[in-house]
């Protein structure tokens, strides 16, 4: 089973 | 204060019809020397969207002071949808603005439309994204990458991409059986827009929510071709070139749990 990555875990908040 | 007037409307609406399934509120960021950028991201914080409309995808531009404009895009879409994709299309805002005025032109039938649109306070997040160093990009027609992405959805919900240096495979596993699709690179002399073009520093594998990439192709109608930037265990981005600016999208992958 995949399990969906999300955008926080790569990306920083400005 | 803000005016700009794009010399015609089809560009803005096929910017809104192509993002507006994946992101309902934004912010329009506008200034004189950026012209009009947005930066959101959906609500599962898988996708995220970065639009740059440069002062040049203007006829005209001017933009006195920095403003921020909250729109709901389904209510933007309602109103963009008055206008004909030939019509000018003109955006007004004031300097503290509570509603943007849109206003559409046929020169030839004397026609004008003028909507005003309320405007919200939208708290939403930011991401740095730096340019990105990426194992592979692929430039391939963006009807072709749509056909692959719409037709693999029907199969299962994740769409694997597999590339190496002179093709590009697509991969479905699902509850009904499996399939695949085979670009191979290929320069087009005669028709570019009809390349397939693969830059590799390295093979990438890498699997993506289908229904993600069917958000994406919604931005087909805006450019010839996509460009596709992979990473191993990266977020990929996706970008469609405009006169004068682009709308690119960020996914994050999917991995093995």
């Amino acid at each position: 089973q995949m399990k969906q990555a999300s955008l926080l875990s790569f990306f920083s908040k400005a | 204060m803000l005016e700009g007037k794009f010399e015609t409307a089809s560009t803005m609406k096929k910017v809104i019809e192509a993002i507006k399934d994946s992101v309902k509120l934004c912010n329009l960021n506008c200034s004189q020397n950026d012209g009009i950028t947005v930066q959101a991201i959906d609500d599962s914080r898988v996708l995220l969207i970065a639009l740059k409309l440069d002062p040049s995808c203007f006829q005209e531009f001017r933009c006195d002071k920095d403003l921020v404009l909250g729109l709901d895009l389904e209510s933007l879409s309602k109103i963009l949808r008055q206008g004909n994709p030939e019509d000018y299309l003109t955006l007004i805002a004031e300097d503290s603005p509570d509603s943007l005025l849109i206003v559409f032109e046929d020169s030839k039938k004397d026609r004008i439309s003028e909507f005003s649109l309320k405007l919200m306070d939208i708290d939403s997040d930011v991401l740095t994204i730096d340019e990105m160093e990426h194992d592979c990009a692929i430039t391939l027609p963006a009807a072709a990458f749509a056909k692959v992405a719409r037709d693999m959805k029907t199969l299962s919900e994740s769409l694997q991409i597999l590339v190496t240096k002179d093709s590009v495979k697509f991969k479905a596993d699902g509850s009904i059986g499996t399939g695949s699709v085979i670009l191979r690179a290929r320069t087009n002399l005669d028709d570019t827009k009809e390349s397939i073009l693969i830059d590799l520093n390295k093979p990438v594998n890498l699997t993506f929510g289908a229904k993600y990439l069917n958000d994406i192709v919604k931005a087909t109608p805006l450019a010839d071709t996509v460009t596709i930037k992979l990473t191993d265990k990266a977020p990929a981005m996706f970008e469609y070139k405009l006169q004068g600016g682009f709308l690119r999208y960020y996914l994050a992958p999917k991995f093995e749990d």
